[in-house]
């Protein structure tokens, strides 16, 4: 009955048997908290995020710092070793991870981050599409719809902008970028099943 | 379980880093 936490923003994939379920969860709490935290320092930095009404600041990063995570931690995947490196260091093979119970979402999450690293994106291009990803006026909860939706188009015209500038020759560059925001909603949803689960268990 | 952020505790996170306080999230 061992248990074991297949997701990378642990520091590892192993539970201490001896550890309450509640101690568990505090230690995984702790490990992702600073990732968070992050994200929200990088939410504040978006122009024109901060004049958003505080409600729809917290709504946008309540709905979306899961899939900025997933953006910001692709390279954790390493699609040729096929293997996961987790906040500790610790690397781990998909194999290893099936066996210790990951599921599709794992597959799901590879196969993104493939097609994410693929695009061979700058690190300023990846911010922009970031802050695209953050900023999307259809997540639930938000009061001032006009306000986001707003933001979002200058955020999309800006990185359509850059890419355009930055790839003249590769115009579906742009197309493919948005075709993931979608992919990150599925993938979003199929990760709140699998915390349901895991809160369940 | 329609709102996985605040199960998470992600919601008081993301509150106390949007206020600048960023201290240790208390039980």
């Amino acid at each position: 009955n061992r248990m074991h936490l297949v997701c990378p923003m642990n520091t590892s994939a192993h539970v201490d048997p001896h550890k309450s379920g509640h101690e568990v969860w505090e230690e995984f709490s702790q490990s992702f908290t600073p990732a968070v935290r992050e994200v929200v320092e990088f939410a504040k930095k978006i122009p024109g995020f901060r004049d958003l009404s505080q409600p729809d600041q917290v709504s946008l990063l309540k709905a979306g710092t899961f899939e900025v995570l997933v953006v910001r931690f692709a390279s954790l995947f390493d699609v040729r070793d096929r293997t996961i490196t987790f906040l500790g260091g610790k690397k781990y093979s998909v194999d290893t991870l099936r066996a210790m119970g990951a599921g599709d979402l794992l597959n799901s999450m590879f196969d993104f981050s493939e097609k994410l690293t693929n695009l061979g994106l700058s690190e300023e291009e990846m911010s922009l599409f970031t802050a695209v990803v953050l900023v999307s006026a259809d997540r639930s909860g938000i009061e001032n719809v006009n306000s986001v939706e707003a933001l979002q188009e200058t955020l999309i015209r800006a990185l359509r902008s850059l890419i355009t500038k930055n790839h003249p020759n590769e115009s579906a560059i742009f197309t493919k970028l948005l075709l993931k925001l979608p992919d990150l909603r599925s993938l979003n949803n199929m990760h709140s099943e699998q915390l349901l689960a895991f809160k369940v268990h | 379980f329609s709102d996985p952020a605040s199960n998470l505790g992600l919601e008081d996170i993301i509150r106390k880093a949007l206020m600048g306080n960023l201290e240790e999230r208390q039980e």
